[in-house]
């Protein structure tokens, strides 16, 4: 279960400030396949960073399965993130001087998996995502979707209960894009905890849940039509 | 009128040579508006790359307005893309340490405009694609969508004669993609010649042409329906 309260995140850039979220309550159960949606520059992202404990709230408090997360310091959400949490980045955050394998295979490599198992299993999620012949290449050296997906691949290698993806399809053409949009559907069916960004309804309409943003806040939910 | 002839582009990454184009015969008329489409790694970047001289085919012929351009030195390529192409990148490429001003000022600045008419000139761009609030920010500080259309900003401001764009809307909400596809077409209806890349046939929909790319070929062309 995830919990927002009154989440408010201010940016301060030089003497301006930037509210990108203005009080955000909203809870995901566990199992649930939610989707964000909203204009270009509503706080999707940076509601997403906040859930993944990548960037602290302004004010207002933040429970992970029944934990105050806020309060944690930051080896302690370091930790979090990389037991429980899969992150899909918008713009896949490769490292550039690794090969997608090697990209791939950091997470595990952090949790101690000794490194035949964690090359196993990488290999693994490059093939779910269809990048079986890319695996020594270097991420400037795939298209914009191959990089999508090896980012897709990252995040899912640890096999994490909380998957948070930000326009996870957003460079995939509309085949790539249903397979992906399958695989994820496959996570959540085994149980999984989903909040994904999107802006295409779409692949919206395969989460369970919408919630829609403006400015900040959350403007509407809608739960989906079985 | 740009006309690529059996241009060939293969990549080597070590010992694997990796046929990113295998053959493209294509012309482009004055004023078109065409649209690239096709599965994730068919070689539609690669395709538009080469178009806008940022790389050179492997074989084959490539002429912009009937010079043989693969031919030219850098210097002369460079300056065909500074007064002539207006490049949006897949991932944007905007410089980190500039604000989101000096970043759509650069192309004028190498023009050697003079700084205040470059700056007011700039500072239309980015009326236009709604980030005038946004202007001493820096591509960090922006959101994904807000970072594409900057890059679009930057790309329109020295009112190229044939804009280039891979994936112009692929980080945008479907309101927001419209305002840009809108400044697209109406840049198109003023004789501007656009070949833009998409993988969504809401957005290709905009364009007079579509090309369907598969393995590094052209595998269909369809002039719409008007
Ligand atoms: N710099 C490079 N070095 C090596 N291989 C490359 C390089 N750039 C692209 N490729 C390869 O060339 C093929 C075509 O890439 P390209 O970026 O043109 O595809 P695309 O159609 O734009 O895909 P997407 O829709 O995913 O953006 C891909 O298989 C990719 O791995
Ligand atoms: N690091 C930062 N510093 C300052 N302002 C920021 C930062 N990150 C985001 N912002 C601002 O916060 C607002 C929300 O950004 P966010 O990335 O959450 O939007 P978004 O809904 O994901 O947009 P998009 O659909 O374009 O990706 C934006 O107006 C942006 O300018
Ligand atoms: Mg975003
Ligand atoms: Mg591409």
């Amino acid at each position: 279960v995830i919990r927002l309260e009154s989440v408010v995140k201010i940016y301060r850039i030089g003497t301006v400030d930037v509210p990108a979220l203005r009080g955000i309550s909203l809870e995901f159960l566990r199992g649930s396949f939610t989707a964000i949606m909203g204009p270009s520059g509503s706080g999707k992202s940076t509601l997403l960073n906040v859930i993944g404990c990548l960037d602290r709230p302004t004010s207002g408090r933040y429970f992970l399965e029944g934990r105050d997360v806020a309060g944690l310091d930051d080896n302690a959400r370091s930790d979090l993130r990389l037991h429980h949490l899969g992150f899909v980045f918008q713009s896949f955050n490769l490292i550039p001087q690794l090969t997608v394998l090697e990209n791939v295979e950091l997470p595990l490599f952090y949790q101690d998996i000794p490194p035949t198992e964690s090359r196993q299993r990488a290999l693994e999620m490059l093939e779910m995502v269809g990048l079986s012949d890319r695996t020594h290449h270097r991420p400037v050296e795939l298209s914009g979707g191959q990089q999508q997906r090896a980012a897709i691949a990252r995040a899912l290698t640890t096999n994490p209960s909380f998957i948070l993806a930000d326009e996870p399809t957003g460079n995939l053409d509309s085949a790539t894009g249903q397979q992906i949009m399958e695989l994820l559907a496959n996570l959540h069916q085994r149980g999984r905890t989903i909040v994904m960004v999107t802006h295409e309804p779409d692949i919206a309409a395969w989460a369970k849940r919408r919630v829609l943003m403006r400015d900040g806040l959350v403007h509407a939910i809608q739960d989906s039509i079985p």
